[in-house]
C-alpha cells in the first residue's frame, strides 16, 4: 500500500 | 497492517450506523449537522488526490467515505430535515475552520495546494467531533445508536495509534507522519471522557446519560 509521495493512509 | 484495517472498518462501520439510525428512526435528532459538514469538508480536502490513488483499498475506501458522507448530508438537509434541530447545533465552527486552517498554513510538509489541503483535513477531523460533543453535553444524553456512532468514530482514530508505533518499529524506511500523529493524538483525547462514559454505561446495557 506504499504511495509515491502523497500520503499512503487515509 | 491489522491495527490500521481495524480502524478503517472502524471508521466505516461508524458510518453504517449512523445511516442506520437515520434510516432506522426516520430521524437524525441528536446529530450534529455541523459535525457531518466538517467531516464532509475533511473528506474533501483530504482527498483531492483520489484520481491518482495508486492502492485500490484506499480508493474504495476514499469513495465509500466520501459517497456515504454526501448521502448522510443529504438525508439530514433534506429528506430528514424535520428533525434536524439547529438550536442545539450551536457550536462555533468557525474556531474550528480557523484552528485547522492557521495550522494548515504554519506547518503543511510543503507549501503545495495539496499538502496544504491535507494538513488542514488532518487537522480539522481532530476537532470535527467537538460540535457532535458538544451537542450531546446539552442535550444530556443520547441514543444508543448515536453512542454507538460516536464510540466507533473514536476507535477508528485511536486505532491509528498502534497502527504509527508498528509501522515506526517495523517499516525502517518509514518516516514519521508527524501532522497526522499529533493530530491524531489529541482527537482521541477529545473523545475519552466519552469514551469513559461510554465503557460505563453502554457496555452494562444502560441508557447513555451524561452524569
Amino acid at each position: 500500500k506504499k504511495e509515491e509521495g502523497g500520503h499512503d493512509e487515509l | 497492517n491489522i491495527f490500521r484495517v481495524l480502524g478503517d472498518f472502524s471508521h466505516l462501520a461508524s458510518i453504517f450506523i449512523l445511516l442506520h439510525k437515520i434510516q432506522q428512526l426516520k430521524s437524525c435528532s441528536g446529530i450534529s449537522f455541523k459535525s457531518q459538514v466538517l467531516y464532509m469538508l475533511v473528506y474533501i480536502t483530504r482527498y483531492l488526490d483520489l484520481p491518482w490513488t495508486s492502492s485500490p483499498y484506499n480508493f474504495i475506501f476514499k469513495v465509500l467515505f466520501i459517497s456515504s458522507e454526501l448521502y448522510i448530508i443529504y438525508l439530514m438537509a433534506r429528506a430528514y430535515k424535520p428533525t434536524n434541530d439547529p438550536n442545539l447545533d450551536t457550536f462555533h465552527v468557525e474556531f474550528l475552520l480557523g484552528f485547522a486552517g492557521l495550522l494548515a498554513l504554519l506547518f503543511p510538509y510543503k507549501y503545495t495546494i495539496l499538502e496544504v489541503f491535507w494538513a488542514f483535513s488532518i487537522w480539522l477531523e481532530s476537532v470535527a467531533i467537538l460540535p457532535q460533543l458538544f451537542m450531546l453535553q446539552r442535550t444530556g444524553e443520547a441514543e444508543a445508536m448515536t453512542a454507538h456512532y460516536i464510540a466507533a468514530l473514536g476507535m477508528y482514530r485511536a486505532l491509528y495509534i498502534p497502527n504509527w508505533i508498528y509501522r515506526y518499529f517495523s517499516e525502517p524506511t518509514h518516516k514519521v507522519d508527524t501532522i497526522a500523529v499529533t493530530a491524531g493524538i489529541l482527537q482521541t483525547i477529545l473523545y475519552s471522557d466519552f469514551f469513559w462514559i461510554y465503557y460505563t454505561k453502554v457496555m452494562r446495557g444502560e441508557k447513555f446519560k451524561l452524569p
